[in-house]
This record gives C-alpha cells, structure tokens and sequence, in this order.
C-alpha cells in the first residue's frame, strides 16, 4: 500500500 | 542489520535489569508505576497485530515484552505494592495520553483501527519514560541497577536512528517511516540529559545524582 510503511520492526 | 539487533536486545535487557533489581532488593522503590502501565498501553495498542505477525522473529519479542510488562505490574500492584510510592510518582499522564491521541488522530498513516493504535502507541512511547525521569529528578538520584535500566531502554530507540538511516541507504525502496522516526528522535532527545549524567557519573562508578 502506498504510503504506509511495512510493520516490521518493533 | 546490527542497529536493529543491538537495538532490540537492549530493550530486551533494560526489562531483565528491571526485573532484577525488584527481585533482588525486594522492592520496586524509585520506579514509576505510571510509566510501567503507559509501556504497557504502547505494547497492547502496537501489537495488536500480533496473531498476524508472520516473522518469527518479532512474534517472539512481542510476546516477551508483553508478558514480562504484565508481569512488572504484577509485582508493582500486588506483590511489592507497599514499596511503590505513589506520592513521588506524580506526573499527570493525561497530558501524555492526550498528546499521543491528539496526533494519532491527526496523522495517521491511514484511518483505520489498527493505524491509529499503531500511531497512538509509537507516540506514546515516545514520551513514556517522563513519570519515570519526573520521579527521578523528584527524589533527585537513583540506585544503580534504576540507572542502568533507564540507559537501556533509552538506548534501545537511539539505537534505532542508525537503523533507519542504515535501512534508508541498503533498500532499493528508500522508504522513510517519518511518524516512527520522528517519535524516535523525539525519544532520544528526552533521554540525553538523562544519558549525559549516566555517562559522567554512573559508567565512572559513581552514585546517579542529580547536580
């Protein structure tokens, strides 16, 4: 999704 | 990346040292319990993603952080309770929670559930340690393992300013998290006066007082 960053840290 | 790595185990190791000192004193004395319950609000509202968290990696970590900030609570509000102070922890964390709201609310990433959570909890970490630095600077020095404590959750999120800029330059993407990064060096930036008495005095093997 553009804009919204991939959670992947904590 | 090593950033990250050092970063989260330094995290992982300021909740040891914590657990540690109220085990072995046998007393909670000079740690905010209101901080403890915003750290525990920062971890229900951020991993509320965490049935779906497909990296082994972070689903361990957030499981442990989880449990063992129930577990400081625990002992904080039950077995240790005649050790916390509440008079020295007076800090109005309506101002904080209202700050992290207010900008949850304005700038999410996206409007939905789980981005303004996600929003909420990262700003509200960012200003979680101040009950904790208030009674501090309250009771004006703190206990060794208190100090170590505080210098490893505070080094934790330092830790990861090189790992965005080091993620910044190794991924083709260039992605640039700016709510994350922004709350992050807003968090650094409330412990380094905290950090600077710690370096002069604590790592020289000296007592934490305050001047």
């Amino acid at each position: 999704e553009p804009g919204v960053p991939i959670k992947d840290e904590l | 990346n090593i950033f990250r790595v050092l970063g989260d185990f330094s995290h992982l190791a300021s909740i040891f040292i914590l657990l540690h000192k109220i085990q072995q004193l046998k007393s909670c004395s000079g740690i905010s319990f209101k901080s403890q319950v915003l750290y525990m609000l920062v971890y229900i509202t951020r991993y509320l993603d965490l049935p779906w968290t497909s990296s082994p990696y972070n689903f361990i970590f957030k499981v442990l952080f989880i449990s063992s900030e129930l577990y400081i609570i625990y002992l904080m509000a039950r077995a240790y309770k005649p050790t916390n102070d509440p008079n020295l922890d007076t800090f109005h964390v309506e101002f904080l929670l209202g700050f992290a709201g207010l900008l949850a609310l304005l700038f999410p990433y996206k409007y939905t559930i789980l981005e303004v959570f996600w929003a909420f909890s990262i700003w509200l970490e960012s200003v979680a340690i101040l009950p904790q630095l208030f009674m501090l600077q309250r009771t004006g020095e703190a206990e060794a393992m208190t100090a170590h404590y505080i210098a490893a959750l505070g080094m934790y999120r330092a830790l990861y300013i090189p790992n965005w800029i080091y993620r910044y330059f190794s991924e083709p993407t260039h992605k640039v998290d700016t709510i994350a990064v922004t709350a992050g060096i807003l968090q650094t930036i409330l412990y380094s006066d905290f950090f600077w008495i710690y370096y002069t005095k604590v790592m020289r093997g000296e007592k934490f007082k305050l001047p």
